[in-house]
């Protein structure tokens, strides 16, 4: 018998929207118990504080960033989170003791330039990968 | 810049003393990739005046930086996928000038034992700046870059072609020529200088010294002496393990 066309269904993704802009003013940064949800701190790696400058030429200093906060179960409308951590964040509700929580870790790093003189007053440029984070998630 | 000092749950804060506070900075910097703290540079006077080398490498570090900021955005061209940028105008140099018999040349030597171990080259350049020539009017020039691989004292020495630009006698600019041929030398024999040899000639195949073809050495203002530019990409560094 001729099946009747099915409509085609969208194809269903299980993944949270991959938003990883950070928490806008309006969204619910503090989790269940007041705890701040996992996101993207500002850190700032000073060369001036640390009295390099006399021999690293560029830059001051770099916005590293860290990543902190809860990784509680539903997860905050702002995070990225992988899968399995959804999973893990939902045995470890039901097995709190044996199961930890997922973390709260970078999810996209960027790489960092220093210009700075060697030991023979050569000029050397260093990029550094994944030394910035862009944006954090629970792993 | 950032919070306070936080208060890890469970463990009481204490300031660290200034032995372990030295070991957390050697740490920064291993991480950062920056060798130990070099010597401090060169007295105040000479380095208030900008320097060639410098110069070109803060350009390089801002198209760097902003690719750095953009991810995704297309390298510069020389910066492709380099992690580290190695300018060198600590130099001897020679000259066959006028008054020696042909061919005239400049000779340009460079330590290169500040290159680390492991990275790949992925490109070089000898970087000579030219202002007009008033003695060569309107005649095309041709540049020609060696190598200098054995210096022999009985005859002439052992040279290894790298590079010939063409350019007009009135051009004045950063002339670059591509030595990246030459780094393959550098990684068998680390310890050597590296010698380059620039010779000039004039159409019909004359020798001409690069001084009067306009071509500037060592005695140039700093903002315009010769120097060497090398990218490398490092070898996949394993992932770093906290000491």
């Amino acid at each position: 018998a001729v099946r009747p066309l099915r409509r085609r269904q969208p194809k269903k993704t299980n993944e949270l929207p991959q938003d990883s802009r950070l928490p806008g003013i309006f969204d619910d940064v503090h989790g269940s118990h007041g705890q701040q949800v996992c996101r993207r701190h500002e850190l700032y790696v000073s060369f001036q504080d640390l009295g390099w400058l006399d021999w690293i030429i560029a830059p001051q200093g770099y916005s590293a960033y860290y990543c902190e906060g809860e990784c509680s179960f539903p997860l905050g409308s702002c995070m990225n989170a992988t899968n399995h951590a959804i999973l893990q964040s939902l045995v470890h509700l039901m097995k709190p003791d044996a199961v930890p929580k997922a973390c709260c870790a970078p999810t996209k790093l960027s790489a960092t330039s220093v210009l700075y003189y060697d030991s023979s007053n050569n000029v050397i440029l260093r990029k550094k990968r994944n030394m910035v984070v862009k944006a954090c998630g629970c792993h | 810049g950032g919070p306070g000092p936080r208060l890890p749950p469970g463990c009481p804060q204490r300031r660290l003393g200034a032995r372990e506070r030295r070991d957390v900075q050697r740490e920064i910097l291993a991480v950062l990739g920056l060798p130990g703290r070099p010597r401090p540079r060169a007295p105040p006077a000479a380095s208030r005046l900008p320097a060639s080398a410098p110069l070109f490498m803060l350009d390089l570090y801002h198209a760097m930086a902003s690719d750095d900021d953009e991810d995704g955005a297309p390298p510069e061209r020389r910066l492709g996928r380099a992690d580290l940028v190695m300018s060198f105008v600590n130099m001897v140099e020679r000259d066959r000038a006028l008054g020696h018999q042909e061919p005239h040349w400049k000779e340009f030597h460079f330590d290169l034992t500040q290159i680390p171990a492991g990275e790949a080259v992925t490109a070089a350049e000898f970087r000579i700046y030219k202002v007009p020539s008033t003695h060569l009017l309107n005649s095309t020039l041709h540049v020609t870059m060696f190598q200098v691989v054995q210096e022999q004292f009985n005859r002439e020495s052992d040279l290894f072609f790298l590079d010939l630009q063409t350019l007009g006698a009135g051009a004045e600019g950063w002339l670059v020529l591509d030595i990246t041929a030459a780094s393959d030398h550098w990684l068998l024999k680390h310890h050597k200088d590296l010698g380059l040899r620039l010779y000039v000639e004039t159409e019909d195949g004359h020798s001409v010294d690069p001084g009067l073809a306009g071509l500037l050495g060592q005695q140039a203002p700093r903002s315009r002496q010769p120097f060497v530019v090398t990218f490398f990409r490092a070898s996949q560094n394993p992932v770093r393990t906290p000491r």
